[in-house]
């Protein structure tokens, strides 16, 4: 559960959408 | 691609950060709201401008961790996008991704998976199959399918994200680091521990490269001396070299911190598992005056 929480953390968000 | 976020929207997505960074989101959640009204009572609901406003206030809820909230919005925002860009528009991956995050956040890996798949094809297909945010997307979906247990995706997916940050970032890249010790995690899982020890020893390797110029006598990478540690404690000759050199190999070395010190932790937790417990043990110390 920890090692998938973990991994939960790692994922990685896009911010392009939001960028200029 | 064609969109610009107009000036009006990005002062407001300017003062919502603001608002939310101060953990006012009760001004912040209105505010969206009500430009959200206005947006659409002058642009109709299928405008890029919409969906920027509710990619903007899907963070305002994801910052809160209303993961569900901020994917109904993102959601929104996806089908305006596919619309309104085109369905293979870098804003679309993205929104996929981000998407994908929010279920991943909420432990629904299964409903993740498809989303980021989508998001992969799409920059696959505008970036090419070697670029560095094709790597970060087979991550996410390493990660997504990890979760899930479905191992031998995830070596295909870590390996193939590897070659690409390798190739395109270099070696050294921090990318390069995380993505082996993921790796390592899912060959674990599979059994496959000579190849975990040897991507641990690979990441260690580099970063002591890195930080000393080379590999030789007089300067070996922290889990060399590790295993002559174990072995000479197995003949009896004791290495007089105390433990805190190694933690002082450790802090000359800053590439790559918190991932080499989770490696140290990893390699040394392997070498326990084989009953290498003066190499385990070496290992871990320096990981512990590392940290």
């Amino acid at each position: 559960d920890q090692q998938n929480v973990n991994r939960q953390q790692q994922l990685e968000w896009d911010d392009s959408t939001l960028t200029y | 691609g064609g969109y610009e976020i107009p000036a009006r929207l990005r002062t407001l997505h300017n003062l919502v950060i603001q608002y939310a960074s101060q953990g006012r989101y009760e001004v912040a959640v209105p505010l969206c709201k009500q430009a959200l009204e206005d947006l659409e009572k002058t642009s109709g609901h299928d405008h890029p401008d919409v969906a920027t406003m509710l990619n903007i206030l899907a963070l305002v809820y994801r910052d809160q961790n209303k993961y569900k909230e901020a994917a109904h919005l993102l959601n929104d925002a996806l089908s305006i996008r596919e619309k309104t860009l085109g369905k293979d528009h870098p804003a679309v991956a993205a929104t996929l991704n981000n998407l994908a995050v929010l279920y991943g956040k909420r432990g629904k890996y299964r409903e993740a998976e498809p989303l980021c798949k989508r998001a992969l094809e799409i920059r696959e297909k505008v970036l090419g199959k070697d670029h560095p945010d094709v790597a970060k997307q087979l991550n996410n979906l390493a990660l997504l399918c990890q979760n899930q247990g479905k191992y031998d995706e995830v070596e295909y997916y870590y390996c193939r994200a590897l070659e690409i940050y390798q190739a395109r970032l270099g070696p050294d890249d921090p990318n390069v680091a995380k993505t082996k010790n993921n790796l390592a995690s899912c060959y674990l899982k599979q059994g496959k521990f000579k190849a975990a020890e040897q991507l641990y020893k690979d990441i260690l390797t580099q970063a002591h490269v890195k930080e000393f110029g080379s590999v030789d006598d007089d300067h070996k990478p922290i889990w060399m001396h590790a295993e002559e540690r174990e072995e000479m404690s197995k003949t009896s000759h004791n290495d007089s070299t105390p433990y805190s050199e190694y933690g002082g190999w450790y802090k000359a070395c800053r590439v790559n911190s918190p991932t080499v010190n989770t490696t140290l932790r990893n390699l040394g937790a392997l070498y326990r598992r084989q009953g290498k417990l003066e190499a385990a043990e070496t290992l871990e110390e320096c990981a512990m005056r590392s940290r």
